[in-house]
């Protein structure tokens, strides 16, 4: 038996949201201390993931592990149906067919079911290696949603360059070349700070088209963080208070 | 020119 019921809705309504463009069907781990969720896009050149605690929902029951294989799309359907001021709780039962999902307006008195049918999944799971990374970079999410929106007008590709000092966004293009610097910046103004931990400076390059994609999730958070090391995958994570994380995996391109 | 690596190459199937 799995019950779990979020009072604040909207955030799993923004989080189906912001993953439903990057993986199409999803296994979604169960466990008592918690749900997380672990995909890849269909190129594999970025990955979701997914961590929720149980300590961030109003009630949280699950006797054992359980899978709940979840096709996205239609999760993001049912989504819909919620208001954004509903409380949404979850459940399934054991060897379940399909998700309970629960929208309640106290208020209104509005309550809406639907049981989302399972499917079975088989997918494959990353082990992600413990990372010391060697730059880390904590942005306000909405100035590096917009910095990257605006670079992919102008090309394809960013150069992501980090040292003590700034972390710069580089693009080339037809149009021309250009960067956005970013110097470390803590100021009272806790939403304007800019923190770069810097041990190694790291230069690489990504496709900007996934991390707009990644950046759906800057409702989730006041910051993004990002953790760079030269041979391996950027990260772009997201903290959601009180209740977990979302981060995303991206490899680099890689010059010839 | 670059081109884009895929994450196979860089983690483990687990």
């Amino acid at each position: 038996m799995f019950e779990a019921k979020l009072t604040e809705g909207l955030i799993l309504k923004k989080i189906v949201e912001s993953i439903k463009d990057i993986v199409t069907d999803v296994n979604i781990d169960i466990s008592p201390s918690g749900i997380s969720l672990q995909a890849m896009d269909s190129s594999h050149v970025a990955l979701v993931s997914l961590n929720l605690s149980m300590d961030g929902f109003e009630h949280y029951r699950a006797d054992t592990n359980m899978v709940l294989g979840v096709s996205i799309a239609n999760l993001a359907k049912v989504m819909k149906l919620a208001d954004n001021n509903d409380q949404i709780t979850l459940q399934a039962d054991q060897e379940a067919t399909h998700l309970k999902i629960i929208f309640e307006n106290p208020k209104t008195e509005r309550t809406t079911e639907f049981n989302l049918n399972l499917i079975t999944i088989d997918s494959e799971h990353l082990a992600i290696p413990e990372t010391e990374y060697s730059s880390v970079v904590t942005i306000n999410s909405g100035e590096f949603s917009k910095i990257c929106k605006e670079l992919f007008s102008l090309s394809e590709t960013v150069q992501i360059t980090t040292n003590t000092d700034y972390v710069q966004f580089s693009v080339e293009g037809e149009v021309g070349s250009g960067q956005v610097r970013l110097g470390h910046n803590d100021s009272e103004k806790k939403e304007d700070q800019t923190i770069l931990e810097v041990s190694e400076s790291v230069q690489q390059q990504f496709a900007i088209r996934y991390l707009n994609m990644f950046n759906k999730a800057s409702t989730l958070s006041s910051f993004t963080r990002l953790c760079l090391h030269q041979e391996q995958p950027l990260v772009v994570e997201f903290k959601i208070d009180n209740l977990g994380v979302l981060k995303y995996f991206l490899a680099p391109k890689i010059s010839d | 020119k670059t081109n884009q690596a895929r994450l196979d190459c860089f983690f483990n199937q687990g």
